[in-house]
Parts: C-alpha cells; sequence; structure tokens
C-alpha cells in the first residue's frame, strides 16, 4: 500500500507505476490515472488526476521529470502527489481548490530517460529517441516546444544535450502532453519542475522581453518562494528564465503561456551545487515538504484569481 | 551500465566576460566529452562541469593557463552514485 512506501527514497520507474495503482485505489473518489500516450520506447505515459467531479474544469498542470537526471523532481512529484490526495478533506483550501479545480500531474514526464538513469546512465538527460544520420539518440524535451523553437540556447547537435529536435513537438513525450492539454482547454496554470539551482522561473526563455503578466507572475512567485524559504531556510531566486538563468528557446513554460495558460512557473529544486543532480536522498522530503508550500501558494492564487 | 570513475564535478565562479567566452569555447569542444551541469552564460551565475577522468589534466591546464578558479565539488562521482544505488536497494528490499 502507499504507506509501505518510503517518499524518502528514489524508486524505479515500475515501482512509481505501482505506487500510482495503490493511491488511485486508496482515493478512488479522488484520484483517477489516464494514459495520457506511449514513449519513444513504449512506455506507458500515466497522468494522476485529481478532480472531485465537473467536466473539463479549469485545471493546474504539473510535470516532474521532463529531464530525467533531475531525480529529486520526480520524488518531489511522487511525494506531492501522496499529499494531495491525503490532505484532501482536512486541509481546507486544497479541499476548496479540489472542489472547483482539477490537478494533473505527470511524475515521469521523460519515461525512456528516467528508465535509462537506473539502468545505462545516471546522467542521461535527454529523450531517448534515435537521430536518423547521427549515433548520439536523444533530444532535449525542454527545448522541443513550438515556443521560439530552434533559437538560442538549444542546439542543432544531436550529440548535444540540448539538442532541440528534428522540429518542434518532434518527441512523442512532449507531443503527449500537447495533445492533452489542447483537447482539455481549460488549463489555467502550468508548472515544470526540474532541478538543480533553487529558482522559480516564469517565460520567457527564448526571449530576454518582459510577458505581459511579468509583474504579476513576479509578485506570485515571490510570494509563494517566501512561503518555501519559511520552512528549511532554503534560499530561491526569482525572475524569468531568459533573465535569470540563461536564453533557453523551446521550453515547455513558454508554449503554454503562449496557449493562453497565464500561470506558467518553471522550478529548479535543491541544492545549488553542493550534490547537484545527485540530491542525497535523505534530502528528498525536505525538497519536496518546503516546495509544496509554494506550489500550493501558486494554485491557491490560481484558483483565487480566475480568467 | 555507464560508470564514472575518476569523474570530478568542478565549480567554476566566473568573474569576467572573458572568462565565460573561455569556458563556452571548453563547451564547444566535444572530444573531452565535458557535460556542463551549468552553463558558462553570466558572472553571476556558477558553472558546474563534470570532468571525465580523461579530460582531468586538459581542462585544469586549461583553466589554469587562463587563470580560471575554480574548486572540485564532487571529487570522484561515482562513488556518489555507489552510495545512491546501495541505498535504493536497502530500501527496495525494506519496502518488499
Amino acid at each position: 500500500s502507499t504507506r509501505s512506501f518510503n517518499f524518502g527514497a528514489y524508486h524505479r520507474l515500475e515501482t512509481i507505476y505501482s505506487w500510482m495503482d495503490t493511491l488511485v485505489a486508496q482515493y478512488p473518489k479522488l484520484v483517477t490515472k489516464q494514459l495520457i500516450g506511449r514513449s519513444y520506447e513504449n512506455r506507458p505515459m500515466y497522468v494522476l488526476k485529481f478532480s472531485t467531479g465537473g467536466n473539463k474544469r479549469p485545471a493546474i498542470w504539473i510535470d516532474t521529470g521532463i529531464h530525467s537526471r533531475e531525480w529529486v523532481s520526480q520524488a518531489t512529484g511522487v511525494w506531492t502527489a501522496n499529499k494531495i490526495a491525503t490532505d484532501y478533506g482536512t486541509d481546507a483550501s486544497l479541499t476548496s481548490l479540489l472542489n472547483t479545480m482539477d490537478i494533473y500531474m505527470l511524475l515521469l514526464a521523460n519515461p525512456d530517460g528516467y528508465a535509462y538513469t537506473h539502468s545505462n546512465d545516471r546522467m542521461w538527460r535527454k529523450t531517448r529517441s534515435v537521430n536518423s544520420g547521427s549515433r548520439c539518440r536523444g533530444v532535449d524535451p525542454n527545448r522541443n516546444w513550438d515556443a521560439g523553437f530552434g533559437g538560442p540556447g538549444a542546439s542543432r547537435n544531436p550529440c548535444s544535450d540540448s539538442y532541440h529536435g528534428p522540429s518542434a513537438h518532434s518527441e512523442i513525450e512532449v507531443k503527449n502532453v500537447v495533445n492533452l492539454i489542447k483537447s482539455h482547454g481549460n488549463f489555467k496554470s502550468f508548472i515544470s519542475v526540474h532541478a538543480y539551482s533553487q529558482l522559480l522561473m516564469y517565460p520567457y526563455g527564448y526571449s530576454c522581453n518582459s510577458v505581459p503578466d511579468q509583474p504579476e507572475l513576479d509578485s506570485v512567485g515571490r510570494a509563494a518562494v517566501q512561503k518555501l524559504t519559511s520552512l528549511h531556510g532554503t534560499r530561491y531566486k526569482v525572475g524569468s528564465i531568459c533573465k535569470i538563468i540563461y536564453q533557453a528557446s523551446g521550453g515547455s513554460i513558454d508554449w503554454s503561456y503562449n496557449m493562453g495558460i497565464k500561470y506558467s512557473f518553471a522550478f529548479e529544486l535543491r541544492d545549488t551545487g553542493r550534490y547537484g543532480f545527485i540530491l542525497p536522498a535523505n534530502q528528498i522530503i525536505p525538497t519536496a515538504s518546503e516546495t509544496w508550500l509554494a506550489l500550493k501558494h501558486i494554485m491557491e492564487y490560481v484558483r483565487d484569481h480566475p480568467y | 551500465e555507464r560508470v564514472f570513475t575518476g569523474d570530478k564535478v568542478i565549480r567554476v565562479n566566473v568573474q569576467t566576460e572573458q572568462q565565460i567566452e573561455l569556458l563556452q569555447a571548453l563547451e564547444t569542444q566535444q572530444e573531452w566529452e565535458l557535460d556542463f551541469w551549468l552553463h558558462p552564460v553570466s558572472t553571476e551565475l556558477p558553472v558546474d562541469i563534470r570532468v571525465p577522468r580523461s579530460s582531468l589534466s586538459y581542462v585544469t591546464e586549461y583553466l589554469n593557463a587562463n587563470n580560471i578558479p575554480y574548486s572540485v565539488v564532487i571529487d570522484n562521482l561515482q562513488e556518489l552514485l555507489d552510495e545512491e544505488k546501495a541505498e535504493m536497494l536497502e530500501n527496495q528490499m525494506k519496502e518488499r
């Protein structure tokens, strides 16, 4: 059962997938598992939908693990999914949110890459698609979105870790999400969780020009980070991707913002480089717990500011 | 399974635009198989690089020759990965 699952440990894909089934079985009135497609190597891609009813209610999207080596991201996703399921009904704010909105969580946004980090190469970041004419595999799934595609901060070289791919949405893992978001049509927030550097970012990455909603996104981000810091003192920077990391085109939250999903954010979780992608497992729960405070703040704001 | 024995992760705190350009040039040299965990983009952001053991002497000479200060953050990446894997296996047994 979900009680014997240790959220303070890293797990293989199969274990996470079977845990998802136990979560659905344990909270059938709230949580459903939806198959949104299959990966390049034919692994299923499941979304956990948290909903108390209604059809295509305003929704919040959260994905973790699109860069497969950023393990604390997937682990935070699993902890957060459990948190939502267990706190619904007791946390008044979360309960009121779920009584009017839905939450969709894609815990393993890059299943092939994640499986590969366990079986072959812990440092793998990209998808595992074959690039014709090249011995190098994989596309950077966060440079493959149709938002400034092929621009600065992405590479044309298939051997590069930031290879943008032959065309926008060429990666099936990206296309599966695009199709779901488009067919649903009522997403109000899109949050993508990465690691590391301790940043909370908003669009754009492909351009350093400010988005129209920059002042609001910045203030929501700063308030969310304040809550995150309050738990363990972890310090975050807030800003647009282009200004606080680097110009990077073809990113997911640029695409979602341009689709009209105003509250688009990206997290870079712990740490700031002491361990980088190899964050010790004993930091998973502290990282997830503090991130939850920021996520919850953003979700509550989205609930209270319909558009 | 790919092994990273002897690979180091180094942190470079760039101070000048010229140092950024030198690191960006280094990043394009694919033969050294450097894995930039954080990329050289501004003097306000650190640069983290996983350096394969076979490329270590070249990279350190390059950095020293250009007076680019760096520190070793992870001395032997494979050791850290072995610990991580051992912890995961131990947990799997407990969960079962």
